[in-house]
């Protein structure tokens, strides 16, 4: 499985539709403090199926939709769609026809949020379980956050090991 | 259990003594299980000694030398079970200059051999410099993100203006 | 014991304040202490909001954000109690280049005013270029530091060799 | 009283004598990952009493003296030196009557460390005292080391409290 694309809209700073397209090689990411970075970051973390709030910044999950700024109002919903090229219909992939796959993941004000792939329903442990099998997912060892490097650095020899573990 | 997290710990130890010579250039590393009666409660310590310096446990290593053994650490373990994605956020901050250009050829030659698509988030001019396409984050209007392609001198003058 | 720590907390908050917004160019922050029975158990919270966004607990800003505005609380306890010397370690760390700037500004403004000497470790070239003299440290002989007076260009061709 | 000079023998990095003239206004140091930047901060943080091993990346206060490297053997003993400008004779530095004072810390292997000014040995509690004294201190709000920051915004509220009075 190839990624290809990652779309937001709502999800924190991304208040519009936004989308980076992932290309083969190293795509950098750049811009001053604050500018929405680290949101792009969590917003595939999220789409993964991080269910820890904490862990991307926020006191409860719905923290990550937009919260309004001084030039605009609150959304009522955050989405985020990766794109997957499946042409080669591997592992868990191959349960799927499709050569591309889009997995979106949406929450809505009081409402909670919902997977779907090619726009069927899915729970969330299926997206976790197909990310899982390509070696990835928001705790895997490729997906290195920001101050995670020092965190790692500072950790306790028993808590580095669980890092670890988690990744592997 | 036990025996499968001995092996597997000894599969990401060569992988970290092979990366953490390649990033320093020299020198050599190992990583160690604390003292445990289960293997499973075990901690992971850390030895390394930079070229030309004495072994010492990884609080003794300067902020960039830390940094760069962690990232020899974290890869390590991707390497034994690399996948398709592989997001870093601001990692390269506390390196000079020397070890980013290091760091990136790291990234670069595991971009090659394992086909993974790496995205990598930085404020770093000559990390930006070595990377295939670059992507600006803008505020424009307050508080709401944008996302341009752009290319280097503009994105140059983009970390510099908030 | 009680009302001196509050009092000293008021003047903290007084001078987080001025800092916070000349360090953002605009914008909004103060201290608060968190519920408890006695004020000497209480914590320090710490809300922001930078220009054009809305305030929010100190966890939700930005990487570079949060720096800037710890750098604020730390020297707004500085000014209440001024020293001689004031040594910062790369506390430049996550910050983009306007940032830089105005802390840099800010440092230059509180050595005119209390007359302390600062010395700044960093690797950030607009650091470099802001200071009155620049101390390179070198490792000709590996394992032995030797320090020398550099100008910039040598200072920025340092960082770049190890 | 104004800090005018630094100077180090033996410590850390230091193998040999090494100083930085401490002037007016901002003064830079720079150099490569791991030359000794950060070794220059805990060697004035020592002088100026620290007692915490931990706290200056150590195991041991005897850390601190050059343990050798490939091209030279350790060394037996680590000696700071600190200058001060004491024209104005303030506070409890009126105490001494030269314009000039020499504050120095030494420690030898396996013989704990002693504390100089001008010559005449003093306690550590002196020289904690004195620095009190002029609001400044290995712990206090100006001297920022490495992390620190970092600390600072990760720390629990009551955490960050404690920092803060440490300071204050
Ligand atoms: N739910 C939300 N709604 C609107 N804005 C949000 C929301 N959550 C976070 N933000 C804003 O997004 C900004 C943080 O963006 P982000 O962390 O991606 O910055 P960054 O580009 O990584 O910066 P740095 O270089 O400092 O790390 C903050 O200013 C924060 O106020
Ligand atoms: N007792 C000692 N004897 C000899 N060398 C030592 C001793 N203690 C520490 N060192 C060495 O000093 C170096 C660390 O120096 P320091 O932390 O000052 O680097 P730095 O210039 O701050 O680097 P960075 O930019 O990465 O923060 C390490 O390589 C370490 O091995
Ligand atoms: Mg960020
Ligand atoms: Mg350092």
């Amino acid at each position: 499985m190839i990624f290809t694309n990652l779309k937001m809209t709502g999800f924190k700073s991304f208040a519009e539709p936004e989308h980076i397209s992932i290309d083969e090689g190293m795509t950098g990411i750049v811009g001053p403090n604050g500018c929405g970075k680290s949101n792009i970051v969590e917003s595939l973390r999220w789409l993964m199926g991080e269910s820890s709030a904490k862990s991307m910044r926020g006191g409860e999950l719905e923290d990550i939709i937009f919260a309004g700024s001084a030039s605009r109002p609150s959304r009522n919903f955050a989405e985020v769609t990766l794109t997957l090229d499946n042409t080669e219909k591997k592992g868990s992939a191959a349960q799927f026809a499709d050569d591309d796959l889009e997995i979106t993941r949406r929450i809505e004000r009081g409402k909670g949020s919902s997977f779907k792939i090619n726009g069927k329903a899915v729970r969330a442990r299926d997206v976790q379980l197909l990310f899982a099998d390509m070696a990835t997912g928001s705790r895997s060892s490729g997906i290195v956050s920001q101050g995670k490097v020092g965190a790692l650095i500072n950790a306790k020899p028993v808590e580095r090991r669980n890092l670890l573990e988690e990744a592997a | 259990g036990r025996e499968r997290l001995l092996k597997s710990f000894a599969e990401v130890n060569r992988y970290f003594e092979t990366l953490f010579k390649s990033l320093f250039n020299g020198g050599s590393a190992e990583l160690t299980l604390t003292e445990a009666d289960d293997p499973l409660d075990a901690g992971l310590e850390i030895l390394a000694s930079p070229p030309g310096k004495k072994l010492q446990s990884l609080s003794l290593l300067s902020g960039g030398e830390q940094a760069l053994t962690a990232l020899a650490l974290i890869f390590a373990v991707f390497l034994t079970n690399p996948s398709p994605i592989c997001i870093l956020d601001e990692v390269d901050a506390p390196l000079d200059d020397t070890n980013v250009a290091r760091f990136c050829d790291m990234l670069g030659q595991i971009a090659e051999e394992t086909g993974t698509r790496f995205i990598v988030v930085t404020h770093h001019r000559l990390t930006m410099a070595k990377m295939d396409r670059l992507y600006g984050v803008t505020m424009e209007q307050k508080g709401v993100s944008r996302i341009v392609s752009v290319d280097l001198q503009t994105a140059e003058r983009f970390k510099e203006s908030a």
